[in-house]
Formats: structure tokens, C-alpha cells, sequence
């Protein structure tokens, strides 16, 4: 459908400790992977300071596939909030 | 802001801050729309050098040059990914790809906070006053994370994530969405991790009053702000032919109508649309409207939008009235043409003489600004209200602050109704909500941690709180606009915010990071949840200790009982007993506290001990509440309040009881 080709941002919240020793950087190990998951998806940010992880566009089924990578603790779309 | 210094007693805080005052290295935070570098409350005048700990950077972009930031606004970046990537590519002939604030709602909210002194300040001749933030020492730095079309998780948590690491000591979020469990707020878990790295974090608990169950941001480790009024008002006479004089509201500054009265007209009776009585865009006939003044029905559109229809389609005056929605809070706007708000009442009254006489007129009178109103402070309708959805068990909102009709910095990009079509251009501008409270609680928290740089942020959460007053100084509670009644816990927390005693609160209730994790863990959070949130991979939850959220030692208390299946309606005579466990840590000097506790008649309250003896300062001591009730209807609730005084320091919390 439509809505399973779609991308959309997703904040995937990573255990930063289980890194494999093969990574030198965070930002290597979380690019392999969103890799391997999605061909195409792009790394928009990095968080380290107040969550470990990043966000990215994926498909549900990338988001989903994703969620079952070790290290990888939620996947969460993103939310719109608005100003009080 | 102006006036709100004044109201909050500011100006006996300066006896109470301690030589040591290291307020000038506290930077705040504010994550908003982004900043207007010129207003006069980011002059930096008697700054020293930036904390050499800061890491933070002036951004440079198209209209934005690094020499915008100085000694006071030390930061000013933004973030925008998440945005452009959710919608379009930013148009820059719309909005600016930059820290530059288009819509104003960012400066206002920053210069509330922490802005400098300005003298001279005022809205069109309203308000008129000295302007200052509530912590003029502390600095600025400004995350820009919302933009025409919202803001975005992931651009928020991107802020959060660079201004904790840029070395802010408060962050101020003016924003939210809905309610949501912690795991999965992005705002809860950056500032989960905020608070544990020593970050305050402040934010608004929404303008989704006066129903219940509201609130956005009511993780325990967030401070919520909810929003009430200060003694100042802006009163506009809706003069009828019948004699009768309506007071409302407005901030109208041009010529004024003549005295002489001015054919008066029903919106809903000026158009062909069904919605016509709201005066939306385009619904006015100007045959019918022309010359007139036009009574419209709020809703739906802005309220500043109105005034504009009802310009453009010839009208010479609006009358703006309440829906049952609004009741009788009157938010003041300044309007493009004269015009007053008035409540849902006054309005009915208006409306039956329009529709009753059948050649009514009206004029509108305007009244400059005064002060000294009583009562104040009253609890905004648009406050959003507890109890929390997310965990009953935790009172929220936790305090109030103001937040309607504040004055403070705007942006020159726009007018003061923010609409297109307005041309004004002003240095300064009044609007309402608990965007505009939040940032009150975020440059007192500053000041709070310039007086005392060991106090962790839940210290200085619990000195605000339990400091904060829930009565008038005549002894009645305070009112509630939404229903014209005393407001409850759920409506103001533990009360309205009190600076000079919150720089001396005595006793705090002090939590740890640790202390948090037992509390996801008495959520029945999942191991991957709890470390999504707190970023910890070691952390377990102990399958041998029963975690209960009541053992968090939150400065308030919120119980909900459980009704007997059957009770409903006629009760029951089983009895619940909840047990709360708290821990108060000295912050003053050796005294003795006792206790006493206001209770409800439905509940039966047990302190244990009622006596607490400090001999030093940062010693602890615990106590146990015991809360027993029988059953009561499901929907009920009751409220009270449990003090610990020395006789000089008041150490109060609220109780807030409901049966489920």
C-alpha cells in the first residue's frame, strides 16, 4: 500500500553501550545500521548528550525491520508538538 | 515583562541571594521560534566575559550574523531537519532558515526568562512600564526548533541534545503535544536526561483548559507550569443604547469611536454563511456592516483575525464575545480597529438587548491599563488541567505562574496580532498562555541556581513548589476563572509561585536520577524502555522489591483510590490505606519541624513522625503519610494540604484524592 511505501522520521533510541568493537564511532555503527535496513534512508541527526541514537526517513517496514537489530532499544515516529 | 517583577515581589529576592551568587554563569535555554537579536532585552550592558564552560555558538545565516549574540545572548542556533524533511524545503521569502525569530513568540518568551532591563517599555501606550525577565542576570541561548508548520520531535530532541552539551543550566520548552507515555515523548526522555546531567527543565503544561486531564509535559522530572493572571488589566466598555455598560477587554490603541452611539449589528446577522456569526474571512456583508459595530461570536478563527474581517468588511467597531468554551476569561488582544472582549455573561446580556430592541446601537470606551486588580492571581480557563493521565499518582500541574497579558520583547517581523496584514510594528507585545508562565518558572529556576549551585534541579523544583501560595492573603483559595470557584490541586498545583520564599524554602524534597528509575520501574516500564529513557544500559529492575510510584518523593501528593467494584453511587465501607514514604534534606539552618495536615472529611491522614529535628545543614529526614479512605464514587475527588513549619519556613504540599 501507499502508506508501507511512504517515509517517514523516525527517532531510533540505541544502547549505546553494546556497540560491537568493530565500530570506532557511534555515528559509523548507527549508519550500518540504518544500512542495513534501507538503502537510501539518510542519518538527519545524531543524539548523544540527552538520548543515544538518531532519526531518520524510513518506510514502516524499515522502521520495523530496524527494531529488530541488536542495540537498538524503540523506534519511535516522529511527533509534531505545537506551541503553547 | 512589566508589572509581573512587581507581582512576584522580585524585588526583595535581591536580600535573599547569597554573596556567592554565581547567577550570571546560568544560562537558559530556550527552545522556541527562534529569537530577534535587536530588542533592547538582549542588551548585554555590565555583562562580564561568557562562562569559559560554555560551548555554544551564535549560528550564521542569511539574516543572521554571529555579532547578534553578545555577553547576554550567548547562543542562537537552529534546527530545522526534521521540519524540512517532514514537509518541504524552507522558503526563505516566508520563513527565515535561520535563528531569527518570524513570529515572535520565541522572544517573548526568552526575554521573559532572562531579558535585560528596558525602560520605556509598552504595547501601542499599554503596560507601560520597566521591562525585565525574572532572572536579568542569567543569559540566553536560543534552540529555534519551530517553524510555520510546528515543531518536530526530532528537531526538539536535536536542541535538547546540543544545549545540555552546550551548557545550559535550564532548558525552557513553551511547546507540546499530546499525552503520551514517557518511553515514547521525546521531550520526556531529553529532559530525563536533561535533569540528570543538573539541567532544569521548565515547560508549559498547555492551553487545553478548563477540562480535566489536559497536560503536556507531565513527566516528574519536568517542572509544569500552568497559567494565572497578575493584578493588571485592560478594560473596553461596550456602552449599549440601552444605557447599560459592559466591561471586557482590549488592547485598541488608534482613534478612538465617538461617545455618540453606532448602529449595532449581529455578525450572524451580516452574512450569508452559516458560520457568519464567528466573522470568518469573508462572511461579513459590507452593505449590512458598514458604519456599524459588529458583535461576533469567538471561535474558530483568532480572535485578532475577526477584528480584521470585520475592518475589511467596513465596520466601525467589533464586540467580541465568550462562548460557554471560554466562559468569562477575557484575554486582551490589540485589536486592529475598536473592539473589546467580553465574557460568555455579558455577552448574553448584549445579545438580548441587540435582539430585543429594534434599533439598537452601541459605542466602545476604551480604558488605558490598570493595576491593582483583585483578586489576582486567578487560574486561566485555557490552563490545562490535572489529573495526569499518563500517572494519576503524580499531582501535575506542579505550580502556576503568569501567563496572561504579559508583556515582553517581540520580534519586528510582525505586528502585534501576528496577522499579515498587520503593519504595526512594536518593540514589545502582550499575549497569554502557558508559553508565556513557563518561561516565568524557567528564569526563576535560573535564579534559583545562581543562589545556590549545588541545589540539583528537583531542589530547586521542590523550592518553588512548596514555597508557592494556594490562598489570597485574606485566607480564601484561589479562584478559578473557569468556574468562579476556588481552585483545586488539579487546577494550580501547589499553588502560585512566590520567589522570595522559594530563594529560602528551608526544607527540599530532593530526588536522584536512581530514584526516577525506581519510578519507571514502578510503572512496569520494560528494561528496553527504561534504558531508552534514561540512556542507562546497566539498569534493572529488582524483581525482589516492590517499586511503588508513591515512594517518589515528590513535593506534592496525588492518591487515587480504587472504588469497590459495587460502590458506586452508595459507597462503601471498605476501607484503603495508601502508604507514601518522602524525604526531606535541610537547606537552612538547624530547627525543628512540625507538622499539620489539612484534611479532607473523606480521607483520614497519619503522619508519621510529626516531628523532624535537623542540627546541620544537607542532613536528611524521612516520614511516612498514611492515607485511608473508604470508598467514594468513581469521579470523586477531595483535596488538602500537609505543612512542615519551623515557625518561620513553610514547607507545603497539596493532597490530591481521587476514586477511580
Amino acid at each position: 500500500s501507499l502508506a508501507e511505501l511512504r517515509k517517514k522520521t523516525y527517532i531510533v533510541h540505541m544502547a549505546k553501550a553494546q556497540m560491537p568493537a568493530a565500530f570506532a564511532e557511534h555515528s559509523r555503527w548507527y549508519d550500518a545500521s540504518l544500512r542495513s535496513v534501507s538503502d537510501t534512508a539518510e542519518v538527519l541527526y545524531t543524539y548523544d548528550t540527552v538520548a543515544h541514537g538518531f532519526c531518520a526517513r524510513l518506510t514502516p517496514a524499515e522502521a520495523r525491520a530496524l527494531e529488530d537489530l541488536p542495540g537498538v532499544l524503540a523506534v519511535h515516529p516522529e511527533v509534531r508538538y505545537e506551541l503553547h | 515583562t512589566t508589572r509581573t517583577p512587581e507581582f512576584l515581589h522580585l524585588d526583595r529576592t535581591e536580600a535573599l541571594i547569597p554573596q556567592s551568587n554565581t547567577e550570571s554563569d546560568v544560562i537558559v535555554g530556550v527552545l522556541d521560534t527562534g529569537v530577534w537579536p535587536e530588542s533592547r532585552s538582549y542588551d548585554d550592558a555590565g555583562f562580564g566575559p561568557v562562562p569559559a564552560s560554555w560551548r555554544g555558538e551564535c549560528v550564521e545565516a542569511k539574516d543572521f550574523t554571529a555579532a547578534a549574540c553578545n555577553r547576554k545572548l550567548v547562543g542562537a542556533q537552529f534546527f530545522s531537519k526534521g521540519y524540512e524533511a517532514a514537509t518541504n524545503p524552507i522558503d526563505e521569502s516566508k520563513e527565515s532558515k535561520s535563528p531569527r525569530d518570524d513570529d515572535g513568540h520565541g522572544t517573548h518568551t526568552s526575554s521573559t526568562a532572562a531579558g535585560s532591563t528596558v525602560a520605556g517599555a509598552n504595547l501601542l501606550g499599554y503596560a507601560a512600564g520597566t521591562a525585565r525577565g525574572m532572572s536579568t542576570r542569567a543569559r540566553i541561548a536560543v534552540y529555534k526548533v519551530c517553524w510555520l508548520g510546528g515543531c518536530f520531535s526530532s528537531d526538539i530532541l536535536a536542541a535538547m541534545d546540543k544545549a545540555v552539551d552546550d551548557g545550559c543550566g535550564v532548558l525552557s520548552l513553551s511547546l507540546g503535544g499530546g499525552t503520551t507515555d514517557y518511553f515514547r515523548d521525546s521531550i520526556a526522555i531529553g529532559a530525563f536526561n536533561a535533569v540528570a546531567k543538573g539541567v532544569v527543565v521548565s515547560c508549559s503544561a498547555g492551553n487545553g483548559g478548563p477540562s480535566s486531564s489536559t497536560l503536556s509535559n507531565e513527566a516528574p522530572w519536568i517542572t509544569t507550569v500552568g497559567a494565572g493572571t497578575i493584578d493588571r488589566d485592560f478594560p473596553a466598555y461596550a456602552v449599549l443604547g440601552n444605557g447599560k455598560n459592559l466591561t471586557g477587554v482590549s488592547l485598541y490603541s488608534g482613534k478612538p469611536l465617538s461617545s455618540s452611539p453606532y448602529p449595532f449589528i449581529y455578525a450572524g446577522n451580516a452574512t450569508n454563511a452559516t458560520n457568519g456569526n464567528l466573522c470568518m474571512q469573508g462572511t461579513l456583508l459590507p452593505d449590512k456592516v458598514s458604519g456599524k459595530i459588529v458583535l461576533c461570536d469567538r471561535g474558530i478563527n483568532a480572535r485578532v483575525q475577526k477584528g480584521f474581517v470585520v475592518r475589511d468588511a467596513g465596520g466601525a467597531g467589533m464586540i467580541l464575545a465568550n462562548s460557554a468554551a471560554n466562559g468569562e476569561e477575557l484575554v486582551a488582544d490589540a485589536h486592529i480597529l475598536p473592539a473589546t472582549g467580553v465574557g460568555q455573561r455579558d455577552g448574553d446580556v448584549i445579545k438580548s438587548y441587540l435582539f430585543s430592541d429594534p434599533n439598537p446601537t452601541a459605542t466602545i470606551a476604551i480604558g488605558g491599563t490598570k493595576v491593582g486588580i483583585t483578586p489576582s492571581p486567578v487560574v486561566a480557563a485555557f490552563s490545562s488541567r490535572g489529573p495526569s493521565a499518563i500517572t494519576p499518582d503524580i499531582l501535575k500541574p506542579d505550580i502556576l505562574a503568569p501567563g496572561v497579558n504579559i508583556l515582553a520583547a517581540w520580534t519586528g517581523k510582525v505586528g502585534p496580532t501576528g496577522q499579515a496584514a498587520d503593519r504595526r510594528q512594536t518593540d514589545f507585545n502582550i499575549i497569554s498562555g502557558t508559553s508565556m508562565s513557563c518561561p516565568h518558572i524557567s528564569g526563576l529556576a535560573a535564579l534559583l541556581k545562581g543562589a545556590y549551585s549545588d541545589w540539583s534541579p528537583s531542589a530547586i523544583k521542590s523550592a518553588l513548589m512548596t514555597t508557592s501560595y494556594s490562598v489570597y492573603p485574606n485566607g480564601d483559595r484561589i479562584l478559578d476563572v473557569a468556574t468562579g470557584r476556588a481552585a483545586t490541586p488539579f487546577d494550580i498545583g501547589a499553588g502560585h509561585v512566590d520567589p522570595p520564599k522559594a530563594l529560602d524554602p528551608g526544607l527540599v524534597y530532593d530526588i536522584t536520577t536512581d530514584d526516577y528509575i525506581d519510578f519507571l520501574c514502578a510503572l512496569k516500564y520494560t528494561m528496553l524502555q527504561i534504558q531508552a529513557v534514561s540512556r542507562k544500559q546497566n539498569v534493572t529492575c529488582d524483581n525482589k522489591t516492590i517499586y511503588s510510584v508513591s515512594d517518589l518523593n515528590y513535593p506534592s501528593f496525588s492518591v487515587a483510590f480504587e472504588t469497590a467494584s459495587g460502590a458506586g453511587g452508595g459507597g462503601s465501607s471498605k476501607t484503603t490505606t495508601v502508604k507514601h514514604k518522602r524525604t526531606l534534606t535541610n537547606v537552612g539552618a538547624p530547627g525543628t519541624y512540625k507538622v499539620t495536615v489539612s484534611a479532607p472529611e473523606e480521607v483520614s491522614v497519619e503522619v508519621y513522625p510529626q516531628e523532624l529535628s535537623f542540627a546541620s545543614s544537607g542532613e536528611r529526614k524521612s516520614y511516612t503519610v498514611s492515607f485511608s479512605a473508604a470508598s467514594q464514587p468513581s469521579g470523586s475527588a477531595a483535596f488538602g494540604r500537609l505543612v512542615w513549619s519551623d515557625g518561620q519556613h513553610v514547607v507545603a504540599s497539596p493532597l490530591a484524592f481521587t476514586w477511580t
